[in-house]
């Protein structure tokens, strides 16, 4: 599948904010 | 383990066998998950999200996994 550039940038700003929260899940649980 | 209920991590690990630019769509997860509720998925899927196991990728029905990439 071809993605769009808008696509793409779209995805990775999604991917950036669950590796945040992801990071600051495991931040509490320590 | 990893603290996930099993549905939730074999919805994890379908979304995160799934190697394709979008990601997986919710329908190819309900077809492979027969037998689960679609309300049991929707709610893995918004947990699975809420701690950053997933996002979602061109729409809010395709997903990919933050670890498997």
């Amino acid at each position: 599948v071809c993605l769009t550039e808008e696509q793409k940038r779209k995805i990775e700003e999604n991917r950036q904010r669950a590796l945040a929260r992801r990071a600051e899940r495991l931040a509490v649980q320590k | 383990t990893n603290g996930l209920t099993p549905h939730q991590s074999q919805i994890l690990n379908f979304i995160r066998s799934c190697k394709g630019n979008e990601g997986m769509g919710f329908e190819e997860l309900k077809s492979r998950l027969h037998g689960i509720n679609v309300n049991t998925i929707k709610q893995a899927l918004e947990f699975l999200s809420n701690e950053g196991h997933i996002y979602s990728t061109v729409d809010d029905d395709h997903y990919k996994s933050t670890d498997g990439d």
